[in-house]
């Protein structure tokens, strides 16, 4: 028997819309120690990883492993029944053939009910090796956002260069060019939280290309995290990382567009 | 000439 609960079930809604246009389905491994999610886009240009730590659900239950085969357009349809504020509780029999989908109001005067019919899923897993990058940006969400979304109007490839000062995002097309520059945040800034900053580490200046189309897709996790961390290195995919507290991370990795 | 790459170039199905 598996089973968990999140009091935010828009979170669960705002998950699966985070991936659902990357990845049409994906099987949802379940464990003792949490929900795990990989899938590669159609043309395997890019990847994306869901970790999700029993810790950040009110309830969780998994007494043996649990492979739930999902569509995701489907699910969100059912999501899309939930209210904003609404409990998700999902569950699922060891070896059954659907999952089934809760959504309860805050004052429980709404309880809807959805059995989601699972699919037999075979798709091999990617091992992502840990890696040292070359340079780590955080960033706010809504920035990266808003950069990759304003610059793909320009050019479909950009340039992301890291230095020690900057991280800067360069585009060209038929139109001509752009660039665009955020400065590292001066740590003693005292005003605004965290969450506004934009700090890099760097083992040393990295230059990399990637297909914005794809960015723009990944993006779409914004509402998830104010904060955005990319990772870059030499000839590697570049990784983008949503955190969402404790309930765990969304990673999405882009092979990068190498000069041949 | 600038080639995309796949992602199973960098990673290993496991």
């Amino acid at each position: 028997m598996f089973e968990c609960a999140l009091i935010q079930g828009e979170l669960f809604r705002k998950l699966i819309a985070s991936v659902q246009d990357l990845v049409q389905d994906g099987n949802f491994m379940c464990d003792a120690n949490g929900i795990s999610l990989q899938g590669m886009d159609s043309s395997h240009v890019a990847l994306v990883a869901l970790a999700l730590k029993k810790e950040g659900f009110v309830e969780y239950r998994c007494d043996r492993d649990v492979t739930l085969g999902i569509n995701f357009a489907n699910l969100a349809k059912m999501l899309k029944c939930m209210g904003a504020k609404d409990r998700l509780s999902i569950r699922a029999q060891d070896e059954g053939d659907s999952a089934s989908f809760v959504f309860e109001s805050e004052d429980s005067s709404r309880v809807s009910n959805f059995e989601l019919k699972l699919m037999q899923i075979d798709q091999e897993q990617l091992g992502v090796p840990e890696t040292q990058y070359k340079a780590v940006i955080r960033m706010p969400s809504s920035e990266f956002q808003r950069i990759c979304k304003d610059l793909s109007a320009i050019g479909d490839t950009v340039s992301i260069s890291v230095t020690k000062e900057a991280v800067k995002f360069s585009v060209g097309g038929d139109i001509g060019s752009g660039d665009m520059s955020l400065r590292q945040s001066e740590s003693g800034d005292v005003d605004g939280d965290d969450s506004e900053k934009v700090m890099i580490e760097l083992e040393e200046p990295v230059q990399q290309n990637f297909a914005l189309r794809y960015l723009n897709n990944f993006t779409k996790a914004t509402a998830l995290s104010k904060t955005v961390t990319l990772s870059l290195g030499t000839d590697m995919p570049l990784v983008t990382e949503y955190k969402m507290d404790n309930l765990g991370s969304i990673r999405y990795y882009l092979a990068p567009k190498i000069d041949e | 000439r600038i080639i995309q790459n796949e992602i199973e170039t960098f990673f290993q199905f496991k």
